[in-house]
């Protein structure tokens, strides 16, 4: 454990209790792509399978529970609270998940560092993350103003990535046989995804302007 | 499972 790595889960967890503590507090879900969190909510599952037989750390099991019950929550308000569901933008949030899915599942069967279920099962969670903010980063695009909360979700996500890649530079020069190719190729690849937002984002804020994506 | 590499990162 270092700092960045701590760093990164810290920022993740932020960035899911802003998107939580908003849908809360405004009892609105506008803006925010169900796909997305029902995409990260299966990442979430097939990742932390293990949960119950292996134990590697009271940080990383914390952790884990904290990650699904906070996504589950906001799939629960998205999908079932009889106000928020209201707010939900369906027509926007059109991404077929098939399209990430699909391609997840067989990249998965065919590149994974062992042939068994649950770490092909682990395997797919790492590709589903690196594509799941697509359905989030396609309905912002379309809605054009971004509203602050979203925004900083997003950011944060994209955050969290960034500290994972400095974890990773980190663990090479210090840990001797350090190496997980599979998990550095897939995260460059999600942290990629955040680079466009990122532009428009940090433009937002130098000029001290709400958050507008081009068309 | 348990044993070789270990998924120690979240």
């Amino acid at each position: 454990m270092n700092l960045f790595r701590f760093a990164g889960d810290i920022l993740h967890l932020l960035s899911i209790l802003v998107l939580l503590l908003k849908i809360h507090a405004t009892k609105s879900c506008a803006g925010i792509s169900l796909k997305t969190q029902e995409l990260y909510l299966a990442v979430f599952i097939t990742r932390y399978l293990d949960l119950f037989w292996n134990f590697h750390s009271l940080y990383n099991s914390v952790f884990k529970v904290v990650y699904i019950g906070t996504t589950s929550m906001i799939v629960w308000y998205m999908r079932r609270h009889r106000n928020v569901k209201l707010t939900y933008d369906r027509d926007h949030d059109t991404f077929r998940y098939l399209f990430l899915v699909a391609p997840c599942a067989v990249l998965s069967l065919l590149i994974n560092a062992r042939y068994n279920l649950f770490e092909i099962l682990w395997t797919f969670s790492i590709y589903l993350e690196a594509v799941a903010i697509l359905p989030q980063l396609v309905l912002l695009q379309r809605t054009k103003n971004v509203d602050n909360l979203t925004g900083n979700y997003v950011f944060l996500l994209g955050l969290y990535r960034a500290f994972y890649i400095l974890n990773w530079v980190y663990r090479f020069a210090t840990e001797p046989g350090y190496s997980a190719w599979l998990v550095w190729i897939s995260g460059l690849i999600q942290t990629g995804l955040y680079l466009d937002f990122f532009y428009y984002y940090v433009q937002a804020w130098k000029q001290s302007k709400k958050l507008q994506l081009p068309s | 499972l348990t044993e070789g590499k270990f998924h120690d990162e979240l």
